[in-house]
């Protein structure tokens, strides 16, 4: 039987209503795929600097964009690239967080005036 | 390492004298503020054991380099707090020296006492924010402070290498500081990252 690459506890209870909690839903899915709630991860993606800061219309379906900024959030946290949402990506997606954005241009980045 | 664009630093005056201050509006009640100040005093003294920066305390918030307050949702500087868990905190790059804390997590100085499983280390997220006030970015290393995601009841206080190698390039090292001998304290067998 096919067995994961490896299990990664999910840092919260996803029954409970934390921010980003919901994701869990998205464990697995596919480019493709369309599933209500998907463009809130396309939104945690662009606040983090994942997608272009042009980018504001976001749908629910898992499209080449949102694969890029997944392998791309991959790559820069030190995860396995796979461009899918694993449970390890997923994971760390839902772990609480510093605010500031993790690429060059979403950082907070305000001089003193 | 990584840093903001530009990479903006508070210069290398050396030894650079930063102040920083606690809101005295913007903060929380159920922590005793020895505690808060105490934790704080770590986090800024664990920067300044590697870099030529003095750190100290003042009451005149207006004037601090560096501003500490807990602020809820929407809080004015485009940013909003989105409530538990989800974003903690976040600081901004020199030399703005705004530090701010999502007052709607659970944050804990000590996990023997605060028994809540959403309880957030204070500590940990200072140490953090502290690197963002100083110019640094976030790192890909899982290990590191810079690292952007802290789980609940969990610590991780402690420099790593990637995080002192990035801050010393932009303010070179403390005359006091050892690399053999923080190399041999970060293999340490007893030492915890949470």
């Amino acid at each position: 039987r096919n067995m994961p690459d490896f299990i990664t506890v999910l840092p919260v209870n996803p029954d409970m209503n934390y921010t980003w909690s919901t994701f869990h839903k998205f464990l697995d899915i596919r480019r493709g795929s369309e599933i209500i709630g998907m463009s809130e991860l396309k939104k945690y993606f662009h606040r983090f600097g994942y997608l272009p800061k042009s980018d504001t219309n976001f749908t629910d379906i898992f499209d080449d964009g949102l694969e890029s900024a997944v392998t791309q959030y991959q790559s820069k946290l030190g995860l396995p690239v796979t461009g899918k949402l694993d449970s390890a990506t997923l994971s760390e997606v839902m772990s609480p967080r510093c605010g500031v954005g993790d690429n060059d241009d979403h950082k907070l980045h305000i001089t003193k005036h | 390492y990584t840093y903001f664009p530009g990479r903006p630093s508070w210069g290398r005056t050396t030894p650079l004298m930063l102040t920083y201050a606690f809101s005295s509006s913007d903060f929380i009640d159920y922590i005793e503020i020895s505690d808060i100040r105490a934790v704080f005093n770590r986090a800024f003294t664990r920067w300044a054991s590697v870099i030529p920066v003095n750190f100290t305390e003042t009451q005149d918030y207006k004037h601090a380099d560096i501003k500490i307050g807990f602020y809820s949702k929407d809080h004015g500087d485009g940013e909003p707090f989105d409530g538990v868990l989800g974003v903690l905190a976040h600081a901004f790059s020199p030399k703005s020296g705004r530090f701010h804390l999502d007052a709607a997590e659970t944050w804990s100085v000590d996990f023997e006492s605060e028994k809540s499983r959403v309880a957030i280390d204070l500590e940990s997220v200072a140490t953090h924010e502290i690197g963002h006030v100083l110019g640094l970015g976030h790192s890909s290393v899982k290990e590191a402070v810079m690292y952007p995601s802290l789980n609940p009841r969990s610590k991780k206080v402690d420099l790593r290498l990637d995080d002192v190698n990035g801050v010393q390039v932009l303010y070179g090292s403390n005359p006091n500081f050892s690399l053999t001998s923080f190399l041999q304290s970060e293999t340490s067998p007893n030492k915890s990252f949470g």
